[in-house]
């Protein structure tokens, strides 16, 4: 473990928070996108699927369960909460995430560490984390205000791989079997996408406006 | 040597 590696969980927890906030204290899920929601999901089910088997230590295993309890009960808020399903813009939120599904798993199938049933998941999600973002990103375009608790969501959920890439590079400089071609070109595929929201939201962090992302 | 691929990462 490295103060990176550290950092960017906490940042990942916090982005977690931040939305269950948001959906606890204002019982509303709008510039949610529940595609999003239900992708990383899917991401931490098939990441780890390990968790029964491999005990890494104390930490490891809580987080686990965190990320996935979590992201289990905020697609559970958004489908079923008779008051909470009520605001979510199913209108908006359109994007065609079989798509990602799809490639995603075709590339996990060609592209993995070791061609087993645990690996070719773990693949998976890392590959899917990478685009899971998008429909969020899409659905903040098309409803044009993002409300803070929303745009704070996407910052903190983008800040954390951005975390993770600079412990891969602390791991690559100082274990000397580091690889993890998989994670760390995924996890910079992931952090681009965010660039132009991180560029917008730092925009209207500056001029202390609303966050406005062009449509 | 203890295999080293487990993903120790989250």
């Amino acid at each position: 473990m490295n103060i990176f590696r550290l950092a960017g969980d906490m940042t990942h927890l916090i982005s977690v928070l931040v939305l269950l906030l948001k959906i606890y204290a204002t019982k509303s899920c709008s510039g949610i996108s529940l595609k999003t929601q239900e992708l990383y999901a899917i991401v931490f089910v098939t990441r780890y699927l390990d968790l029964f088997t491999d005990f890494i230590s104390l930490y490891n295993t809580v987080m686990k369960l965190v990320f996935i309890g979590s992201s289990l009960a905020i697609v559970w808020c958004m489908r079923y909460h008779r008051v909470v399903r009520r605001s979510y813009d199913r209108e908006l939120d359109t994007f065609r995430y079989w798509i990602l599904l799809g490639v995603s798993f075709i590339l996990a199938l060609v592209l993995h560490e070791k061609f087993t049933l645990q690996e070719v998941f773990w693949a998976f999600s890392i590959y899917l984390e990478a685009v899971a973002i998008l429909p969020q990103l899409v659905l903040l375009q098309r409803s044009g205000n993002v409300d803070n608790l929303a745009g704070q969501y996407v910052f903190f959920l983008g800040a954390y791989r951005a975390f993770y890439i600079l412990n891969w590079i602390y791991r690559y400089l100082t274990e000397q079997r580091f690889t993890r071609w998989i994670s760390c070109v995924s996890g910079l595929v992931q952090t681009a996408l965010y660039a132009d929201f991180f560029y917008y939201y730092f925009i209207s962090w500056k001029n202390n406006a609303k966050l406005q992302l062009p449509a | 040597i203890e295999e080293c691929n487990v993903h120790d990462e989250l």
